[in-house]
């Protein structure tokens, strides 16, 4: 039985839904369906085995996009011979960074490696009191300069003291910045040329919509990111930004932020994310 | 003779029939799109042109307005209905304001935008900082509002909000406006609504305005409701509007809560507050 052109485009219009429904961004569900469709060209399926079919076929293109190289944390900041390994954590306001770094500095602490926090958002009120009574809580090093100081210089500061002192990496947390203001791109762009980081992490936010692709956009092409950590999964997030930005920047999600406490990061699975979209 | 031009008369009216339909189905699925990349809910959407759909193919169109003119003018009827007709808002001059929300949607940093906005327009005003999980949430708060000049009642050792606002409410003295600042949360943290809950009897607000950040997606309503459902929402704010996001999760939230948009964000400074304008925010959000 050859495909079923009317029930094949009502399927398909509900997996679309599917995927919107989820936070796709609009444009990529929309390629991921016309893909979808030129796949099946040609195929003959039983009008019963259709929407499994599809499913099947839909479930593939979204591991091909999520299917990206990527080395694990540890395995990265082993790789290096020369410390400090230093990691710059960027993204739009209030995404989670901070809380973020801290996350990822107690699961490194937990496996051996010693941490150093530059405080480069000089700008946001209270964010060098709030980056600071983190590291307190977890016996980290902190840098920081005064209100207002040159974010990069608080950075370079930090990476010269974990040189100094042997410490194996330093985590550099900036101030929350839209894709939208070139200034402020700017001005990241200035903090990534001085620290000159062996990573750039871009923080989203599990439940943003359709701006995901001119964030993951903007960013990257300011400063070329190597890898993603989606927060607020735990907030009933089906997580479909995590397709938006891989599909758009092909870089891979290390981890998912589940909630605020520090042991609240787990490691990114695509196998998680699949169910959430899909059932 | 006759029966011949009449019958072409017949086949010319639906054969324009035939393209109105067509035209107005291929601007339905245009609307779609700009409102699905807007982040609007895709069931409201489904809703929304559907009903788009049926009045522009009843109605006739006004004199002078295309069929497609017609049908984005049935649009944004359609849209100004949802966001509750666009009545302008009698600012309080005399209110408790309580502000809720998802983790980072920018309520501290318009507690202190609304703060100088009153202040600004005469108002005595008062901020009460219970946010007792953030790290630093009360030097935040304070830090803002320094050049305003308003005294910020909190304490930032406490782990106790509901003690927090019940003590501030004893020293608050006389305020015009008394704005009350609480924690990031979402519907599936229990514990955290049920404070909320608790923060809501302690404080008795006059006014609930839920803080969404525009970058939200399709959660939006779903968590919108849940804020509803535990305590009355009876405004919304919609923050980061200077981003690319256009805030279709808004319409949700306002469809979900009953409540107007009352205030827009547009940036981090204390002055990026601008009263909600909804013939603008619905251009933008057709992009
Ligand atoms: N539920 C939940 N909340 C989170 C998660 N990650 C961060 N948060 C909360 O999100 C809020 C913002 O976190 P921050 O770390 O201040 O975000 P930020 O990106 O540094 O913010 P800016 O520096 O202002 O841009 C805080 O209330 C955090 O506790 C998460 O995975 N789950
Ligand atoms: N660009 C821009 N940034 C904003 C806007 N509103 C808030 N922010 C920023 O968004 C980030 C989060 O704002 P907060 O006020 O800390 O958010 P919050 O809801 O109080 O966060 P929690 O208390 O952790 O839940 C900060 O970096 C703010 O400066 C806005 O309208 N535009
Ligand atoms: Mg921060
Ligand atoms: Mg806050």
């Amino acid at each position: 039985v050859v495909l079923d052109e009317r029930k094949l485009e009502e399927l398909l219009s509900e997996f679309e839904i599917a995927l919107l429904e989820s936070d796709i961004a609009f444009d990529v569900a929309e390629k991921i369906i016309s893909d979808l469709k030129q796949n099946l060209y040609g195929k003959k399926f039983k009008r019963s085995e259709l929407e499994a079919a599809i499913k099947a076929s839909l479930e593939q293109s979204l591991r091909e996009i999520l299917d990206l190289p990527s080395v694990s944390l540890e395995e990265m900041i082993r790789r290096k011979k020369e410390k400090p390994f230093v990691i710059l954590f960027v993204g739009i306001n209030g995404t989670g960074k901070t809380t973020t770094i801290a996350k990822v500095a107690k699961r490194l602490m937990g496996r051996g490696f010693t941490c150093v926090f530059a405080a480069s958002d000089t700008y946001r009120a209270g964010a060098i009191e709030q980056l600071e009574r983190h590291a307190e809580k977890l016996g980290v090093k902190l840098i920081k300069h005064a209100r207002g100081a040159d974010p990069a210089a608080v950075a370079y500061d930090a990476i010269e003291h974990a040189r100094a002192k042997g410490k194996d990496v330093v985590l550099i947390d900036t101030a929350g910045r839209m894709e939208t203001n070139v200034n402020l791109l700017e001005e990241m762009k200035k903090i990534a040329r001085v620290a000159k980081p062996d990573l750039v992490i871009f923080v989203g936010d599990a439940l943003t919509g359709n701006a995901a692709v001119e964030q993951a956009e903007r960013f990257n092409s300011a400063v070329s990111i190597d890898g993603i950590i989606l927060t607020k999964a735990d907030a009933d997030a089906k997580g479909g930004a995590a397709i938006s930005i891989a599909h758009t920047i092909r870089k891979p999600v290390l981890f998912l932020g589940t909630g605020q406490s520090y042991d609240d990061l787990v490691e990114f699975s695509a196998d998680w994310l699949i169910r959430e979209i899909l059932g | 003779k006759l029966g011949e031009s009449l019958s072409g008369v017949i086949r010319k009216i639906t054969l324009a029939g035939m393209v109105d339909e067509k035209l107005v189905r291929e601007v339905v699925r245009d609307i779609q799109r700009a409102l699905l990349s807007a982040d609007v809910n895709v069931k409201l959407v489904m809703e929304l042109s559907k009903k788009v759909e049926s009045r522009a193919l009843k109605e006739k169109p006004p004199a002078g307005l295309s069929r497609k003119e017609h049908t984005i003018r049935v649009l944004y009827e359609e849209l100004v209905n949802l966001l509750g007709g666009g009545e302008a808002y009698a600012l309080p001059q005399k209110a408790r304001i309580m502000l809720v929300g998802l983790q980072g949607s920018g309520k501290t940093t318009t507690v202190a935008k609304l703060a100088k906005y009153f202040q600004k327009r005469g108002l005595r005003v008062s901020i009460i900082a219970a946010d007792t999980y953030r790290p630093a949430a009360y030097e935040q708060l304070s830090q803002l509002v320094e050049p305003l000049h308003i005294k910020v009642f909190g304490s930032p050792e406490s782990k106790d909000a509901v003690e927090v606002v019940r003590e501030a409410l004893t020293q608050v003295g006389k305020s015009d406006i008394i704005l009350l600042d609480t924690a990031g949360r979402h519907k599936s943290e229990e514990e955290l609504f049920r404070e909320m809950v608790a923060l809501a009897e302690v404080f008795k607000p006059d006014e609930k305005f839920l803080v969404i950040d525009s970058n939200l997606g399709q959660q939006a309503g779903t968590q919108a409701k849940a804020f509803n459902e535990h305590i009355g929402i009876t405004g919304v704010v919609l923050t980061k509007l200077d981003g690319s996001a256009r805030g279709g999760g808004a319409l949700s939230a306002v469809a979900a809560t009953g409540a107007p948009i009352r205030f827009v964000g547009t940036g981090e400074g204390i002055d990026a507050l601008e009263p909600f304008d909804a013939e603008r925010f619905i251009s933008r959000l057709l992009g």
